[in-house]
């Protein structure tokens, strides 16, 4: 007896998903079961819910497959026009959740208020607040002196364990990190600075012939980049582990930088959650990989259970 | 145009339609 929880991004700057297309089959022990899923929350609001019930009973094994018809589009950035956008006197509520601090991304700690302070010099307030956020991102990643690419845990045979993560605050003191962590990071500044921001865990789809990428360029995987809210306007994604290298330390904040708000390669990616483990109350497991379990009602079980998971994604072409 | 389009200055271009999700296997 329990569920299996996945959040959909339903509209985003890059994704839009519709669920009314929605899929599932499900096979308890092997055996495929009449099952439904449920959905809920509304899809204007940016993100449903997607659940599957598990029947009471002993099983050793529980397979589920859910898909859903998306679209994903590249990002543009109009620089000139982001830099005159202004603090705004209040975050609609929407937004506003996105300044708290999470699980993994405890930006309410000192050392992520100090880092603001001394980044800044007292000017975050008079400084446009694309360009604050600019400035913080790159000075984050130029923190991280070794970064892991080896950001998920994988099983083989295009399975997948889940995200390797340390969180936040474990990776400002941490000898390497990956890039999930330098994510979480990077939010956690964002919030710490007032500005809503977010971790984006998707799907990529592989970036056929395009070389400018450092994700797998033949295979379809999981992914996580960021992204922050400009006010009135939406939610601008970065990555900052592509960020990383290519000058950034030189890099003139009125320019466009590759790989933040302008992004060819964004029609790649599809958004899935907002949270390594959506919907389970602050509690991040092991690895988590966008979507969570539970058993009986609770979030541990009392025997040990492995999960893997596989990123379906098949391309349907431009449209 | 799509649903939620973000206003100016950020803009969506060469959009790509797939079919997206999880393939989920737990066990004891």
């Amino acid at each position: 007896g329990g569920s299996i929880t996945i959040a959909a991004a339903t509209v985003d700057t890059a994704t839009v998903s519709d669920l009314r297309g929605l899929e599932t089959s499900i096979r308890l022990n092997g055996i495929p079961q009449n099952t439904s899923a449920r959905v809920e929350g509304d899809p204007l609001s940016g993100s449903q819910r997607i659940s599957l019930g598990i029947p009471r009973g002993p099983l050793q094994t529980v397979s589920a497959r859910v898909t859903w018809p998306a679209i994903a589009f590249s990002i543009g950035v109009d620089e000139q026009m982001a830099a005159k956008v202004t603090w705004p006197r209040e975050w609609v509520p929407e937004v506003a959740k996105f300044l708290a601090p999470s699980q993994g991304i405890q930006s309410d700690n000192e050392i992520f208020k100090a880092f603001v302070a001394k980044t800044t010099e007292g000017r975050l307030r008079r400084t446009p607040i694309y360009l604050a956020a600019k400035d913080l991102v790159r000075r984050t990643i130029m923190e991280f002196r070794n970064v892991d690419s080896q950001t998920l845990v994988r099983e083989g045979q295009g399975t997948i364990r889940g995200f390797r993560l340390q969180g936040a605050l474990s990776s400002t003191g941490a000898l390497s990190v990956t890039p999930g962590d330098m994510v979480c990071t990077c939010v956690a500044v964002l919030r710490a600075a007032g500005i809503p921001a977010r971790p984006v865990i998707g799907i990529y789809s592989g970036s056929g012939s395009n070389p400018d990428t450092k994700l797998p360029k033949d295979r379809k995987t999981l992914c996580v980049w960021a992204e922050f809210n400009l006010p009135g306007c939406g939610w601008v994604p970065f990555d900052p582990y592509e960020m990383r290298g290519r000058g950034l330390p030189q890099a003139n904040v009125n320019q466009p930088w590759k790989w933040f708000g302008t992004i060819k390669q964004m029609n790649r990616r599809v958004g899935l959650a907002y949270d390594f483990a959506p919907f389970n109350h602050g509690m991040i497991r092991d690895w988590p990989a966008g979507w969570v379990w539970t058993v009986s009602g609770q979030t541990t079980a009392p025997f040990r259970l492995v999960d893997a998971t596989a990123p379906l994604m098949v391309s349907r072409g431009q449209i | 145009s799509w649903p939620g389009c973000p206003a100016p200055p950020l803009y969506r271009s060469d959009p790509r339609g797939y079919t997206v999700g999880l393939a989920i296997d737990i066990g004891a």
